[in-house]
């Protein structure tokens, strides 16, 4: 019988090591500021 | 075989954004006859839905910031500053839905409200700071007209007539001044055949037209003073038929 992992310890095997000092991405907007923000 | 990947969505940030955010910028400038130029300030948002083969439609939702320069100058937008924080800044808020069919842009359509900054942020940083006044109060409306007539008795140009106001400011410490700012545009009467008559005098035609912008500055208290200057434009081909501008309308909201 396959038994079902619990999520939480799937999520745990399945989550990728991120490389030390690895930044996300900046989210794709709001964009940048050209001025200043009021 | 496992269907293509969908493309990554737009950034706000992507080359191909700010084409399209400058694009709708020069539109909404291009077909405002009130105020002032706005800059593109921030990119807050972007959505593309794909219509077909190299047809999208875009829509972008826009953060502008009111330039110095007059709708109805003739300087380029890339010379045009930025009014400053300190000096009351005023942001436009618009959304903008593009065509961009085979590489081509076209805007859809345009909504936009502006709305200047609030008194407390501006003295907050800067507590002497005039801050925009109402376009109709008294005060202001009166500096315009002295302005206006001093400039008229003082020039040997042709008589100027009052287009709209396009900003105030009051300050009530630590002297009381008014600061405004109008445009203008030239009519068929010199200075001198106006004070014989001012009501004769027109506008002239849209093919001869001269517009020009003016700035002033009255000390109410502790003493009497004021200054003007008028700049004329000189005649400009109009880019594209645009309704014509009504006497002395002050509207501030594209759309």
């Amino acid at each position: 019988p396959v038994a079902k992992r619990a999520v939480a310890e799937a999520a745990q095997h399945d989550k990728v090591p991120r490389p030390v000092g690895f930044v996300p991405p900046p989210p794709p907007c709001p964009g940048k500021i050209r001025h200043f923000d009021i | 075989a496992p269907a293509a990947p969908p493309p990554a969505p737009l950034g706000c940030d992507d080359p191909e954004s700010e084409a399209a955010a400058e694009f709708a910028v020069n539109y909404i400038n291009g077909h405002s006859r009130h105020g002032y130029k706005f800059a593109l300030n921030r990119i807050d948002n972007i959505r593309v839905v794909p219509q077909g083969l190299n047809d999208d439609i875009m829509y972008l939702e826009l953060d502008l910031l009111e330039t110095t320069c007059h709708i109805l100058s003739p300087t380029p937008l890339e010379n045009c500053t930025v009014r400053s924080f300190t000096q009351h800044a005023v942001e436009g808020d618009c959304d903008v839905k593009l065509q961009k069919l085979n590489g081509k842009l076209s805007v859809l359509a345009s909504k936009c409200h502006s709305h200047a900054d609030s008194s407390e942020d501006v003295l907050r940083v800067c507590p002497d700071c005039p801050l925009l006044a109402s376009l109709n109060n008294t005060e202001v409306l009166a500096t315009v007209s002295a302005a206006l007539n001093d400039h008229n008795s003082r020039t040997a140009d042709p008589y100027l007539r009052l287009l709209e106001i396009g900003r105030a400011r009051m300050q009530y410490h630590p002297v009381h001044s008014v600061s405004v700012e109008f445009a203008v545009a030239a009519t068929n009467c010199s200075a001198a055949e106006a004070k014989e008559n001012a009501g004769a005098c027109q506008l002239l035609p849209e093919d001869q037209s001269n517009f020009g912008f003016c700035t002033a500055s009255r000390l109410i208290h502790p003493s009497e003073d004021l200054s003007v200057n008028c700049q004329l434009y000189g005649h400009q081909v109009p880019p594209h038929q645009l309704p014509p501008l009504p006497e002395h309308s002050t509207g501030q909201d594209t759309s």
